[in-house]
């Protein structure tokens, strides 16, 4: 997370940290046997890894105690939709873990929300990302391994969408952009999220929840003045969670 | 081959009956039934030349040569014997008919004879008058007729002679098992023969008690001395189980005797002299009575009545909610039966409140008890969820009540399980900042 603040014990217990294949990644819980990320963290050269090597960590804020204990999923369920062998396609970006045993949540440890059928993405508003990835400490980047958080505003999708067309044109190997994706940041840059917080939660809260809007996807740098953090629009993929959820 | 057995029944026709019988005839039957059986002749038709006397022809019935009957003429004749509709009894077994006809017959009007049927009648030998033998009547004590014949038998005290007629005095190990009677020295109410001993046993089914009712009547010779009244040469002695003996004399009936017990012997003895005129009595059985069962706490006792005897049943059944218990363990239903000891063969149960058990646990929540006691009938529990984390599906905590059928029931309509469902996205913590 970069630009973010640390996060305090119990405020978003619906983190989940993952150790996969020695890499580090984000997710979060929906239920009691189901943790949400994004595709990309159980896929590594073009193949789903193995569940084992999946270690799933949630219910405090500090990686030092939060390694203490781990459960490993079930099963994963990669969207189906998600092809990426040259990391350049990130549509569909969104898998679902299932675990062995259910959680009993308490505060450390509470599911997050799905956002309603048709939930609007609304320019603007102020939405939470957060994760255990890294961060920018005086220009450098830092693992600080504590829980942070950061609120960035939504960002239109056209204005995302100009955005990565104007890298395009100047970078090679950038990702596209689609419909199943918005964008959250702010153009001057210095609040974003970043490697290792991929498959974490962007939230949104209405009515007093907090409601997962988005899935840490792919962004351009991280924090780069111009540049936005890409989401995988969770609303789009309700009948699939729904679907994978009843179906296993 | 032995002789068959005579036929009990049979018809007689004249000859060429119904055409017109011949002259100068001269035709005889014996009729024969079993023994101990009379004939009963019943003519269908006789239509024979009628004259006075039955001079010319005529049909004669006799009994061992004694005339029955001789008769002609038809239903119509003015003259002639004729015997309509009347039947014939023999005062035997065998009957003899004679048909005779004279050497004309006359030309205006043919004669048909006669058509007769006859059948055996059983002989009622009890009551045919005593004989004029003065050997005296057919049985000397009781008769009873059967069909063909006749037994005689005699009196409690008295057995048959081997003459099959007489009966001699014999009253020894009289056994009357029946649940009421009537018994009486012998030749009572008449003088009896001296030196009589009998004896009288009443036994009946085991849960039934013998009542003796004397009847005034009661004479026993007693002997006065200065105690009083004592019974030295005659008395009834009355024996029961586990009692002392009693004797009875004197001329006072002893009236009603509860013997409390299902067997009573009675000892009737008389010496050769004196003079007792004997006693009877008539007894009855009572069932056992048992004692009232008294009522059981949280149930009913059925049926209600006054008073219990051998071989009543009562049931108990217990008030909704509650159980039978007997010695600790639960049955499912109970009777008792009044046993022929007067006694209850089992005591009553205890009605217990039921249980329902430990309500099932409840995954994400708990259950505590609103009411009642140790998960008894009536309690009331009431399922949580453990919030903030869980909230009741449906969003109302749902009370369980213990039922009578020992199941914890809602007492919500429509949820009759709770369900705890995860609360999402509310943390207990919120980030909060207030720099600006």
């Amino acid at each position: 997370i970069i630009g973010g603040s640390d996060a305090p014990e119990k405020t978003i217990p619906w983190q989940v940290m993952l150790s996969v294949d020695g890499g580090r990644g984000g997710g979060m819980v929906i239920a009691d046997r189901w943790i949400m990320t994004a595709a990309h963290v159980l896929v590594k050269n073009g193949e789903k890894v193995a569940p084992e090597t999946v270690r799933i960590y949630m219910g405090q804020t500090d990686v030092q105690t939060l390694t203490d204990t781990f459960v490993f999923p079930s099963s994963l369920h990669i969207h189906p939709g998600y092809k990426n062998p040259n990391l350049l396609t990130y549509n569909n970006d969104i898998a679902l873990m299932k675990l062995h045993q259910p959680i009993t949540f308490n505060s450390s440890v509470m599911p997050l929300c799905l956002p309603a059928e048709g939930a609007t993405y609304h320019t603007g508003i102020m939405g939470l990302v957060s994760g255990f990835g890294i961060t920018i400490d005086q220009g450098r980047r830092m693992l600080r391994n504590k829980l942070k958080y950061v609120q960035i505003p939504l960002v239109d999708q056209e204005t995302c969408s100009n955005s990565v067309s104007m890298f395009k044109r100047i970078r090679t190997h950038v990702p596209d952009l689609t419909e199943n994706m918005f964008c959250a940041g702010v153009p001057e840059g210095s609040k974003d999220s970043c490697q290792g917080d991929s498959g974490s939660a962007f939230t949104l809260r209405e009515q007093g929840r907090f409601y997962a809007s988005g899935i840490v996807s792919w962004g351009i740098d991280c924090g780069k003045q111009g540049t936005y953090g890409v989401y995988t629009r969770v609303t789009n993929y309700l009948p699939w969670i729904s679907k994978i959820m009843q179906e296993n | 081959l032995p002789d068959p057995d005579p036929p009990m029944f049979g018809e007689v026709r004249s000859p060429r009956f119904p055409q017109p019988y011949p002259p100068n005839l001269q035709q005889q039957w014996e009729l024969s039934v079993p023994e101990g059986f009379q004939i009963r002749l019943t003519f269908t038709h006789l239509d024979i030349e009628a004259s006075a006397g039955c001079h010319y022809d005529s049909l004669t019935v006799l009994y061992q040569e004694k005339l029955l009957g001789k008769f002609c003429g038809d239903e119509n004749s003015a003259d002639g014997h004729h015997p309509g509709n009347h039947p014939i009894l023999s005062p035997g077994n065998t009957l003899t008919l004679i048909f005779q006809t004279d050497n004309s017959n006359p030309e205006r009007h043919q004669n048909l004879g006669f058509s007769a049927h006859y059948q055996a009648t059983d002989v009622d030998e009890c009551s045919a008058p005593e004989p004029p033998d003065r050997s005296g009547p057919l049985c000397s004590q009781i008769c009873l007729n059967t069909l063909g014949s006749y037994l005689c038998s005699c009196h409690h005290g008295y057995e048959l002679r081997s003459d099959q007629r007489t009966c001699v005095l014999s009253c020894g190990g009289g056994i009357f098992d029946e649940p009421e009677g009537h018994l009486f020295s012998p030749g009572f109410p008449d003088t009896p023969p001296h030196a009589v001993s009998c004896q009288y046993i009443i036994s009946v089914e085991p849960g039934f008690t013998v009542s003796l009712n004397f009847t005034d009547n009661f004479h026993i010779e007693s002997v006065d001395t200065e105690d009083g009244s004592v019974c030295l040469h005659h008395w009834l002695q009355v024996t029961l189980p586990d009692r002392e003996p009693v004797k009875l004399c004197g001329r006072s009936s002893p009236g009603l005797m509860e013997t409390n017990s299902s067997t009573v012997r009675l000892d009737y003895h008389t010496d050769d002299a004196g003079q007792s005129r004997g006693w009877s009595l008539d007894y009855r059985t009572h069932r056992v009575q048992c004692p009232f069962p008294g009522g059981v706490a949280k149930g009913r006792v059925t049926p209600i009545l006054m008073e219990y005897f051998y071989r009543d049943y009562l049931h108990v059944r217990c008030d909704l909610g509650y159980k039978l218990m007997m010695d600790g363990q639960e049955i499912q239903s109970f009777s008792t039966m009044c046993q022929s000891s007067g006694r209850w063969h089992l005591p009553l149960p205890e009605c217990h409140i039921i249980d329902c058990g430990e309500p099932e646990p409840l995954l994400n929540g708990a259950v505590t008890v609103l009411s009642g006691l140790q998960n008894q009938y009536r309690s009331v529990v009431q399922y949580h969820c453990n919030e903030p984390f869980y909230s009741p599906l449906g969003g109302v905590n749902v009370n369980f009540t213990c039922d009578a059928d020992r199941q914890w029931r809602s007492t919500h309509d429509i949820v009759d399980r709770m369900t705890c469902l995860p609360v999402c996205g509310q943390p207990t913590e919120l980030i909060s900042g207030f720099q600006r």
